[in-house]
């Protein structure tokens, strides 16, 4: 089951806080129960998956996109906050709600919750949600914390492993052309000492040429 | 001894790389393994 | 001011969840304000730095100690869940705690609540800190899973830069010896054709010689 617990201010009392807990089986479509407290009192009420259908309806609101509004209203209680406008008459239980763009608000949709007899009950187990829901994000936390230290430490690791092949390969290719100028001048000393015997041996055999 | 020392000589550089025959990956890698510190 | 919201149960009631609300300055130790509730009432109490010491010194104990303790009690909740064990007598408002150790449990503390007037405020100003506290850590737990993703492409991207320089540490390497050895080999070739040369020009010479 999902659930989820906004802040919300009726028009009606608009400096009380008033809580309101909206909970679901698979998808918000499906039908929710939807209850409301003001930290002493609760009511609430189911609305079932036809029921969303018909307001779609009335709407004239393709379903899906009705969801999507009353998730938005009720539940992520997206956009700025003067974006939604709750009315709830205590003594009817009636509930209902509208979008208020710019200049113009149209009613959302509308549900009759039934007073809880016994609201501390009600409260104590939103109560209960909200802190299990902290201890959740907690240890959320406190793993992503652990997550983030030991990529940290990898990212050094590697950043540390790749410097040090970028330098390894730097004194390689140094190092080889050393080596490789040692031996390869090695080969040119005997060149050069070939090519002066050679000059020395030719020059010897053209004077002996010339005493013949 | 003194002859064999002379044909060595005469063959090989002083990194032991011969200078007639030719070198390959091995040998090259051999030679400059023996090369203690090129610089 | 620190604040800390946790579940507890009464000895006298044990079905009925109760939430301990401790806030505080600075330390724990300098003083805090106490706030129990069930959800309907809502009972409240002072506790002064002097009275912790008061405390401390009737159970002679190191005041820091015994700040740890009230800690482990009232806040953390360090511990298996029956280490402590809760009383408040609703009537007198006397709230007492005891530490319970394995065949033995002592008194850690104990305080006077006043019951609050307008129960539903304190409970909404509870709820209202609950839902922030989830919040928080929501917004806390985005800014890690994105810190996450982030050290995760970098971790990726040095990693990837490594194993280029590894490839690349490899390839120049065979690439610089294939080149040494066209290099050394031209000139091996240029000194055996001087040696041939030279060794027929002596010939030559010996020859020569010989015929004069």
């Amino acid at each position: 089951m999902e659930r989820k617990v906004s802040k919300i201010c009726l028009a009606s009392e608009p400096s009380v806080i008033h809580f309101l807990q909206v909970s679901w089986e698979k998808t918000l479509g499906s039908g929710f129960v939807i209850t409301l407290t003001d930290g002493h009192s609760a009511w609430t009420g189911t609305v079932s998956a036809s029921e969303i259908s018909q307001e779609a309806d009335d709407m004239a609101m393709e379903k899906e996109k009705y969801v999507d509004e009353l998730r938005k209203a009720l539940v992520s209680g997206a956009g700025p906050v003067d974006t939604y406008k709750f009315n709830f008459l205590k003594e009817s239980g009636h509930f209902s709600f509208e979008k208020c763009l710019k200049d113009v608000s149209f009613r959302l949709g509308s549900f009759n919750l039934e007073k809880v007899a016994s609201p501390a009950e009600v409260i104590r187990e939103l109560i209960c949600y909200c802190l299990d829901t902290v201890t959740e994000h907690q240890a959320k936390n406190e793993h992503l914390q652990k997550e983030n230290e030991r990529l940290l430490r990898d990212w050094k690791d590697a950043q540390g492993r790749f410097e040090k092949c970028v330098s390894a390969k730097e004194t390689l290719e140094t190092d080889l052309y050393e080596r490789f100028i040692l031996v390869l001048n090695e080969k040119k000393t005997k060149i050069r000492n070939l090519h002066k015997l050679l000059n020395e041996v030719q020059e010897l055999e053209k004077n002996t040429e010339h005493d013949r | 001894c003194p002859s064999t020392k002379q044909h060595f000589a005469c063959e090989y550089d002083c990194y032991g790389d011969s200078y007639f025959v030719d070198t390959d990956l091995s040998q090259l890698k051999e030679v400059f393994s023996g090369i203690k510190n090129s610089s």
